[in-house]
Protein backbone atom coordinates (compact mmCIF):
# COMPACT_ATOMS: atom_id res chain seq x y z
CA UNK A 1 0.00 0.00 0.00
CA UNK A 2 1.81 3.11 -0.91
CA UNK A 3 2.15 5.27 1.95
CA UNK A 4 2.25 9.23 1.83
CA UNK A 5 5.80 10.34 2.87
CA UNK A 6 5.48 14.36 3.24
CA UNK A 7 8.79 15.42 1.18
CA UNK A 8 11.17 16.92 3.52
CA UNK A 9 11.47 20.73 1.73
CA UNK A 10 15.15 21.84 0.59
CA UNK A 11 17.04 23.39 3.28
CA UNK A 12 17.44 27.56 2.23
CA UNK A 13 19.93 29.55 3.16
CA UNK A 14 17.44 32.67 3.30
CA UNK A 15 19.13 33.67 -0.31
CA UNK A 16 18.14 34.91 -3.97
CA UNK A 17 19.92 34.24 -7.27
CA UNK A 18 19.52 36.44 -9.88
CA UNK A 19 21.38 36.78 -13.00
CA UNK A 20 23.07 40.48 -13.89
CA UNK A 21 21.15 40.87 -16.69
CA UNK A 22 17.65 40.00 -14.67
CA UNK A 23 18.44 43.20 -12.06
CA UNK A 24 16.31 45.48 -14.10
CA UNK A 25 13.62 43.38 -14.52
CA UNK A 26 13.51 42.44 -11.03
CA UNK A 27 13.21 46.10 -10.25
CA UNK A 28 10.76 46.98 -12.84
CA UNK A 29 8.27 43.61 -11.29
CA UNK A 30 8.79 44.66 -8.04
CA UNK A 31 9.44 48.22 -7.41
CA UNK A 32 8.36 50.12 -10.73
CA UNK A 33 5.08 48.12 -11.29
CA UNK A 34 3.75 47.03 -8.00
CA UNK A 35 0.65 48.03 -7.15
CA UNK A 36 0.08 48.48 -3.53
CA UNK A 37 -3.46 47.68 -3.80
CA UNK A 38 -2.99 45.31 -6.56
CA UNK A 39 -1.24 41.58 -5.61
CA UNK A 40 0.82 43.47 -2.75
CA UNK A 41 -2.61 43.45 -0.44
CA UNK A 42 -2.26 39.84 0.12
CA UNK A 43 1.47 39.78 0.89
CA UNK A 44 3.11 39.61 4.09
CA UNK A 45 4.35 43.65 5.05
CA UNK A 46 7.86 44.33 3.86
CA UNK A 47 7.56 41.68 1.45
CA UNK A 48 9.07 43.45 -2.03
CA UNK A 49 12.22 44.86 1.22
CA UNK A 50 13.03 40.99 2.21
CA UNK A 51 12.98 40.10 -1.71
CA UNK A 52 15.41 42.30 -1.99
CA UNK A 53 17.54 42.07 0.83
CA UNK A 54 17.87 38.22 -0.10
CA UNK A 55 18.77 39.13 -3.51
CA UNK A 56 21.65 41.56 -2.25
CA UNK A 57 22.62 38.53 0.37
CA UNK A 58 23.21 36.73 -2.60
CA UNK A 59 25.06 38.85 -4.16
CA UNK A 60 27.13 39.64 -1.32
CA UNK A 61 27.27 36.00 -0.78
CA UNK A 62 29.22 35.77 -4.33
CA UNK A 63 31.84 38.24 -3.06
CA UNK A 64 30.79 40.71 -6.32
CA UNK A 65 31.14 43.90 -5.24
CA UNK A 66 29.62 45.20 -8.50
CA UNK A 67 26.55 43.57 -7.90
CA UNK A 68 26.03 44.57 -4.54
CA UNK A 69 26.40 48.34 -5.68
CA UNK A 70 24.18 47.73 -8.98
CA UNK A 71 21.39 46.47 -7.09
CA UNK A 72 21.84 49.11 -4.30
CA UNK A 73 21.71 51.82 -6.79
CA UNK A 74 19.19 50.41 -8.66
CA UNK A 75 16.29 49.93 -6.08
CA UNK A 76 17.47 53.51 -4.28
CA UNK A 77 16.79 54.85 -8.18
CA UNK A 78 13.65 52.59 -8.61
CA UNK A 79 11.90 53.69 -5.12
CA UNK A 80 12.71 57.45 -6.03
CA UNK A 81 11.42 56.90 -9.44
CA UNK A 82 7.85 55.93 -8.13
CA UNK A 83 7.57 58.31 -5.81
CA UNK A 84 8.09 60.94 -8.57
CA UNK A 85 5.43 59.26 -10.40
CA UNK A 86 3.05 58.66 -7.98
CA UNK A 87 4.34 60.86 -4.76
CA UNK A 88 0.79 62.08 -4.53
CA UNK A 89 -0.66 58.82 -3.65
CA UNK A 90 -0.80 58.29 0.36
CA UNK A 91 -0.82 53.99 -0.29
CA UNK A 92 2.13 54.13 -2.85
CA UNK A 93 3.80 56.61 -0.18
CA UNK A 94 3.04 54.66 2.95
CA UNK A 95 4.27 51.40 1.11
CA UNK A 96 7.21 52.17 -0.16
CA UNK A 97 7.69 54.31 3.50
CA UNK A 98 7.33 50.59 4.55
CA UNK A 99 9.60 48.74 3.30
CA UNK A 100 12.34 51.44 2.72
CA UNK A 101 12.28 50.78 6.33
CA UNK A 102 12.23 47.07 6.58
CA UNK A 103 15.15 47.28 3.90
CA UNK A 104 17.03 49.58 6.37
CA UNK A 105 16.17 47.22 9.29
CA UNK A 106 17.61 44.22 7.80
CA UNK A 107 20.83 45.99 6.03
CA UNK A 108 21.47 46.35 10.15
CA UNK A 109 19.54 43.07 11.46
CA UNK A 110 21.72 40.97 8.79
CA UNK A 111 24.95 43.16 8.92
CA UNK A 112 27.44 41.46 11.56
CA UNK A 113 27.33 44.65 14.29
CA UNK A 114 26.48 43.11 17.24
CA UNK A 115 24.30 45.75 18.21
CA UNK A 116 22.01 44.95 15.84
CA UNK A 117 21.71 41.41 16.64
CA UNK A 118 20.86 41.17 20.29
CA UNK A 119 17.21 39.65 19.12
CA UNK A 120 18.45 37.78 16.03
CA UNK A 121 17.60 33.86 16.28
CA UNK A 122 21.05 31.58 15.45
CA UNK A 123 19.37 31.25 12.25
CA UNK A 124 19.21 34.87 11.71
CA UNK A 125 22.75 35.36 12.78
CA UNK A 126 23.89 32.75 9.77
CA UNK A 127 22.10 34.40 7.59
CA UNK A 128 24.21 37.78 8.24
CA UNK A 129 25.86 39.48 5.26
CA UNK A 130 29.71 37.54 5.25
CA UNK A 131 31.73 39.88 2.70
CA UNK A 132 30.58 43.49 2.70
CA UNK A 133 30.10 46.60 5.37
CA UNK A 134 27.08 48.76 3.52
CA UNK A 135 26.90 51.25 6.19
CA UNK A 136 27.46 53.95 4.15
CA UNK A 137 24.64 52.63 2.01
CA UNK A 138 22.58 52.20 5.24
CA UNK A 139 22.86 55.90 5.60
CA UNK A 140 21.96 56.42 1.63
CA UNK A 141 18.73 54.81 2.66
CA UNK A 142 18.22 56.49 5.99
CA UNK A 143 18.70 59.54 3.53
CA UNK A 144 15.66 58.47 1.25
CA UNK A 145 13.38 57.31 4.07
CA UNK A 146 13.36 60.93 5.09
CA UNK A 147 12.97 62.69 1.85
CA UNK A 148 9.30 59.51 1.45
CA UNK A 149 8.40 60.25 5.06
CA UNK A 150 7.82 64.18 4.15
CA UNK A 151 6.27 63.40 1.32
CA UNK A 152 3.77 61.28 3.37
CA UNK A 153 3.54 64.16 5.42
CA UNK A 154 2.73 66.91 2.30
CA UNK A 155 0.20 64.14 0.90
CA UNK A 156 -1.54 63.91 3.90
CA UNK A 157 -1.47 67.53 4.62
CA UNK A 158 -3.41 67.65 1.01
CA UNK A 159 -5.75 65.05 2.05
CA UNK A 160 -6.31 66.69 5.89
CA UNK A 161 -6.03 70.20 5.37
CA UNK A 162 -9.53 70.84 3.72
CA UNK A 163 -11.19 68.91 5.78
CA UNK A 164 -9.80 71.30 9.30
CA UNK A 165 -11.81 74.37 9.18
CA UNK A 166 -14.79 72.94 8.58
CA UNK A 167 -14.72 69.90 10.94
CA UNK A 168 -13.21 71.46 13.50
CA UNK A 169 -14.78 74.77 13.47
CA UNK A 170 -17.43 75.54 11.77
CA UNK A 171 -19.26 72.76 12.10
CA UNK A 172 -21.48 72.04 14.89
CA UNK A 173 -22.40 68.66 16.56
CA UNK A 174 -23.53 70.25 20.28
CA UNK A 175 -26.98 70.98 19.16
CA UNK A 176 -28.56 73.89 20.69
CA UNK A 177 -24.93 75.11 22.31
CA UNK A 178 -24.75 77.96 20.02
CA UNK A 179 -28.00 79.39 20.38
CA UNK A 180 -27.59 82.71 18.80
CA UNK A 181 -25.70 83.79 16.02
CA UNK A 182 -23.52 87.01 17.13
CA UNK A 183 -25.16 90.22 15.32
CA UNK A 184 -23.67 91.39 12.15
CA UNK A 185 -21.52 88.53 11.71
CA UNK A 186 -21.90 86.89 8.24
CA UNK A 187 -21.78 82.99 8.70
CA UNK A 188 -19.16 81.60 6.88
CA UNK A 189 -19.34 79.18 4.24
CA UNK A 190 -16.45 77.21 2.63
CA UNK A 191 -16.38 76.78 -0.63
CA UNK A 192 -17.38 73.36 -0.45
CA UNK A 193 -21.15 72.89 -0.86
CA UNK A 194 -23.20 71.44 2.04
CA UNK A 195 -23.52 68.23 1.13
CA UNK A 196 -19.54 68.25 0.67
CA UNK A 197 -19.18 69.93 3.87
CA UNK A 198 -16.78 68.29 6.63
CA UNK A 199 -17.36 67.52 9.80
CA UNK A 200 -15.07 65.76 12.70
CA UNK A 201 -16.64 62.71 11.57
CA UNK A 202 -15.04 63.13 8.43
CA UNK A 203 -11.55 64.28 9.92
CA UNK A 204 -11.85 60.89 12.19
CA UNK A 205 -12.97 58.27 9.31
CA UNK A 206 -9.48 59.75 7.47
CA UNK A 207 -7.71 59.47 10.44
CA UNK A 208 -8.51 55.66 10.63
CA UNK A 209 -7.96 55.34 6.90
CA UNK A 210 -4.38 56.89 7.35
CA UNK A 211 -4.02 54.47 10.14
CA UNK A 212 -4.82 51.31 8.91
CA UNK A 213 -3.17 52.16 5.60
CA UNK A 214 0.35 52.21 7.33
CA UNK A 215 -0.59 49.56 9.89
CA UNK A 216 -1.20 47.14 6.69
CA UNK A 217 2.14 47.86 5.03
CA UNK A 218 4.02 47.37 8.11
CA UNK A 219 5.18 50.51 8.77
CA UNK A 220 6.91 50.85 12.43
CA UNK A 221 4.53 51.38 15.21
CA UNK A 222 7.25 54.10 16.30
CA UNK A 223 6.87 55.47 12.97
CA UNK A 224 2.98 55.73 12.97
CA UNK A 225 3.08 57.54 16.07
CA UNK A 226 5.34 60.24 14.65
CA UNK A 227 2.92 60.59 11.42
CA UNK A 228 0.05 61.18 13.88
CA UNK A 229 1.62 63.25 16.22
CA UNK A 230 2.36 65.58 12.83
CA UNK A 231 -1.19 65.19 11.51
CA UNK A 232 -2.50 66.14 15.41
CA UNK A 233 0.02 69.41 14.85
CA UNK A 234 -1.47 70.50 11.81
CA UNK A 235 -5.11 70.03 12.91
CA UNK A 236 -4.35 71.98 16.28
CA UNK A 237 -2.34 74.56 14.31
CA UNK A 238 -5.06 75.32 11.23
CA UNK A 239 -7.88 75.30 13.61
CA UNK A 240 -5.73 77.75 16.07
CA UNK A 241 -4.55 80.13 13.31
CA UNK A 242 -8.51 79.84 11.85
CA UNK A 243 -9.80 81.08 15.18
CA UNK A 244 -7.35 83.74 15.52
CA UNK A 245 -8.58 85.60 12.03
CA UNK A 246 -12.45 85.29 12.76
CA UNK A 247 -14.21 86.85 14.94
CA UNK A 248 -17.15 84.28 14.28
CA UNK A 249 -15.38 81.76 16.10
CA UNK A 250 -14.47 83.33 19.05
CA UNK A 251 -17.48 82.63 21.51
CA UNK A 252 -18.20 80.67 24.36
CA UNK A 253 -19.99 78.32 22.27
CA UNK A 254 -17.20 77.85 20.12
CA UNK A 255 -15.09 76.87 22.88
CA UNK A 256 -17.49 74.21 24.11
CA UNK A 257 -17.54 72.88 20.79
CA UNK A 258 -13.90 72.79 19.95
CA UNK A 259 -13.46 71.24 23.51
CA UNK A 260 -15.49 68.46 22.30
CA UNK A 261 -14.23 68.21 19.00
CA UNK A 262 -10.59 67.85 21.09
CA UNK A 263 -11.84 65.35 23.30
CA UNK A 264 -13.30 63.05 20.63
CA UNK A 265 -9.67 63.46 18.93
CA UNK A 266 -8.20 62.26 22.20
CA UNK A 267 -10.59 59.16 22.28
CA UNK A 268 -9.66 58.35 18.96
CA UNK A 269 -5.60 58.04 20.25
CA UNK A 270 -6.93 56.24 23.42
CA UNK A 271 -8.57 53.99 20.98
CA UNK A 272 -5.58 53.31 18.86
CA UNK A 273 -3.26 53.35 21.72
CA UNK A 274 -1.81 56.31 20.80
CA UNK A 275 -2.35 58.43 24.13
CA UNK A 276 2.26 59.15 24.38
CA UNK A 277 2.93 60.03 20.91
CA UNK A 278 3.43 63.54 21.84
CA UNK A 279 0.01 63.89 19.68
CA UNK A 280 -1.96 65.34 22.52
CA UNK A 281 0.57 67.86 23.23
CA UNK A 282 0.54 69.43 20.08
CA UNK A 283 -3.15 70.40 20.76
CA UNK A 284 -2.55 72.20 24.01
CA UNK A 285 -2.29 75.87 22.34
CA UNK A 286 -5.88 75.16 20.46
CA UNK A 287 -7.15 73.74 24.15
CA UNK A 288 -6.12 76.65 25.70
CA UNK A 289 -7.60 79.06 23.12
CA UNK A 290 -10.36 77.09 23.75
CA UNK A 291 -10.58 77.45 27.86
CA UNK A 292 -9.95 81.06 27.06
CA UNK A 293 -13.17 81.63 25.44
CA UNK A 294 -14.71 79.51 28.42
CA UNK A 295 -13.18 81.13 31.42
CA UNK A 296 -14.34 84.45 33.18
CA UNK A 297 -12.59 87.87 31.87
CA UNK A 298 -12.81 90.48 33.99
CA UNK A 299 -10.88 90.39 37.70
CA UNK A 300 -7.14 90.64 38.40
CA UNK A 301 -8.02 86.95 39.68
CA UNK A 302 -9.63 85.97 36.02
CA UNK A 303 -6.38 87.75 34.80
CA UNK A 304 -3.78 85.91 36.73
CA UNK A 305 -5.61 82.44 36.17
CA UNK A 306 -5.68 83.35 32.34
CA UNK A 307 -1.89 83.94 32.26
CA UNK A 308 -0.92 80.61 34.40
CA UNK A 309 -4.02 78.71 32.06
CA UNK A 310 -2.62 79.60 28.54
CA UNK A 311 1.44 78.83 28.70
CA UNK A 312 1.23 77.39 25.50
CA UNK A 313 -0.10 80.72 23.73
CA UNK A 314 1.93 83.25 22.80
CA UNK A 315 0.79 86.41 24.29
CA UNK A 316 0.00 87.85 20.75
CA UNK A 317 -2.52 84.69 20.73
CA UNK A 318 -3.86 85.87 23.84
CA UNK A 319 -4.32 89.43 23.16
CA UNK A 320 -6.06 88.79 19.94
CA UNK A 321 -8.54 85.71 21.41
CA UNK A 322 -9.26 88.21 23.72
CA UNK A 323 -10.11 91.07 21.38
CA UNK A 324 -12.05 89.06 19.07
CA UNK A 325 -14.07 87.49 21.76
CA UNK A 326 -17.97 87.83 20.97
CA UNK A 327 -20.82 87.26 23.30
CA UNK A 328 -23.52 85.38 21.68
CA UNK A 329 -25.53 85.15 24.96
CA UNK A 330 -27.32 88.00 27.26
CA UNK A 331 -24.98 86.33 30.12
CA UNK A 332 -21.55 87.07 28.16
CA UNK A 333 -19.69 90.15 27.88
CA UNK A 334 -17.34 92.15 25.78
CA UNK A 335 -13.79 91.88 27.32
CA UNK A 336 -13.06 95.29 28.65
CA UNK A 337 -9.75 97.17 26.81
CA UNK A 338 -8.25 97.51 31.30
CA UNK A 339 -8.56 93.74 31.26
CA UNK A 340 -6.84 93.28 28.24
CA UNK A 341 -3.96 96.02 29.29
CA UNK A 342 -3.85 93.82 32.86
CA UNK A 343 -2.82 90.48 30.59
CA UNK A 344 -0.58 92.53 28.51
CA UNK A 345 1.40 94.12 31.53
CA UNK A 346 1.16 90.71 33.38
CA UNK A 347 2.77 88.85 30.12
CA UNK A 348 5.07 91.91 29.38
CA UNK A 349 8.22 89.66 30.87
CA UNK A 350 7.28 86.59 28.36
CA UNK A 351 10.61 85.48 26.16
CA UNK A 352 8.42 84.49 22.76
CA UNK A 353 8.79 85.03 19.45
CA UNK A 354 5.82 87.86 18.63
CA UNK A 355 4.46 85.76 15.63
CA UNK A 356 0.63 85.38 15.85
CA UNK A 357 -0.08 82.80 13.84
CA UNK A 358 1.76 78.82 13.98
CA UNK A 359 3.50 77.29 10.88
CA UNK A 360 1.75 74.95 9.91
CA UNK A 361 4.15 73.69 7.23
CA UNK A 362 6.43 72.83 10.17
CA UNK A 363 7.91 68.66 10.14
CA UNK A 364 9.08 67.40 13.46
CA UNK A 365 12.31 65.66 12.92
CA UNK A 366 11.68 62.18 12.05
CA UNK A 367 13.52 58.96 13.13
CA UNK A 368 13.64 55.30 12.31
CA UNK A 369 14.45 53.49 15.81
CA UNK A 370 15.84 49.96 14.77
CA UNK A 371 12.99 47.27 14.48
CA UNK A 372 14.06 43.89 13.68
CA UNK A 373 11.91 41.15 12.63
CA UNK A 374 11.30 38.05 13.68
CA UNK A 375 10.93 36.21 10.49
CA UNK A 376 13.71 33.84 9.27
CA UNK A 377 14.72 34.38 5.44
CA UNK A 378 14.53 31.00 4.12
CA UNK A 379 10.99 30.69 5.53
CA UNK A 380 9.67 33.73 2.78
CA UNK A 381 8.09 32.10 -0.30
CA UNK A 382 7.69 34.27 -3.39
CA UNK A 383 4.11 34.62 -4.80
CA UNK A 384 3.67 33.49 -8.82
CA UNK A 385 2.20 36.66 -9.27
CA UNK A 386 4.60 38.90 -8.29
CA UNK A 387 6.36 37.87 -11.84
CA UNK A 388 9.56 37.02 -10.16
CA UNK A 389 10.22 33.30 -11.23
CA UNK A 390 13.63 34.56 -12.76
CA UNK A 391 14.75 34.38 -9.32
CA UNK A 392 15.85 31.31 -7.68
CA UNK A 393 15.61 30.04 -4.11
CA UNK A 394 19.01 29.33 -2.19
CA UNK B 1 33.35 29.36 16.85
CA UNK B 2 31.51 32.81 15.30
CA UNK B 3 30.32 32.33 11.52
CA UNK B 4 31.72 36.35 10.70
CA UNK B 5 34.66 37.38 12.34
CA UNK B 6 36.29 37.68 8.98
CA UNK B 7 36.41 41.48 8.77
CA UNK B 8 33.75 42.98 5.96
CA UNK B 9 35.05 45.35 3.08
CA UNK B 10 33.30 48.92 3.49
CA UNK B 11 31.72 49.74 0.58
CA UNK B 12 32.02 53.50 -0.40
CA UNK B 13 28.11 54.75 -1.22
CA UNK B 14 27.49 57.87 -3.30
CA UNK B 15 25.08 60.62 -1.76
CA UNK B 16 21.34 59.83 -2.90
CA UNK B 17 21.98 63.10 -5.42
CA UNK B 18 25.25 61.17 -6.52
CA UNK B 19 23.10 57.71 -7.29
CA UNK B 20 20.52 59.59 -9.20
CA UNK B 21 22.62 60.65 -11.30
CA UNK B 22 24.25 56.97 -12.42
CA UNK B 23 20.60 56.30 -13.33
CA UNK B 24 20.78 53.39 -15.03
CA UNK B 25 17.05 54.04 -16.37
CA UNK B 26 15.81 55.66 -19.08
CA UNK B 27 13.55 58.33 -18.27
CA UNK B 28 10.09 57.47 -20.13
CA UNK B 29 8.86 60.91 -19.62
CA UNK B 30 11.84 62.45 -20.86
CA UNK B 31 11.47 63.38 -24.63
Amino acid sequence: RPVNIPRREKDFQGMLEYKKEDELKLVKNLILELKPRGVAVSMIPGLPAYILFMCLRHADYLNDDQKVRALLTSVINSIKKILKKRGDDFETVSFWLANTCRFLHCLKQYSGDEQFMKFNSSKQNEHCLSNFDLTEYRQVLSDLAIQIYQQLIKCMENILQPMIVSGMLEHETIQGVSGVKPTGLRKRTSSVADEGTFTLDSIIRQLNSFHSIMCNHGNDPELIKQVVKQQFYIIGAVTLNNLLLRKDMCSWSKGMQIRYNVSQLEEWLREKNLMVCGAKETLEPLIQAAQLLQVKKKTDEDAEAICSMCNSMSTAQIVKVLNLYTPVNAFEERVSVTFIRTIQNRLRDRKESPQLLLDTKVIYPVTFPFNPSSLALDTIQIPNSLNLAFLTRV
Amino acid sequence: LRPFSRPRVLLKAPTLAEMEEMNLFEDEESP
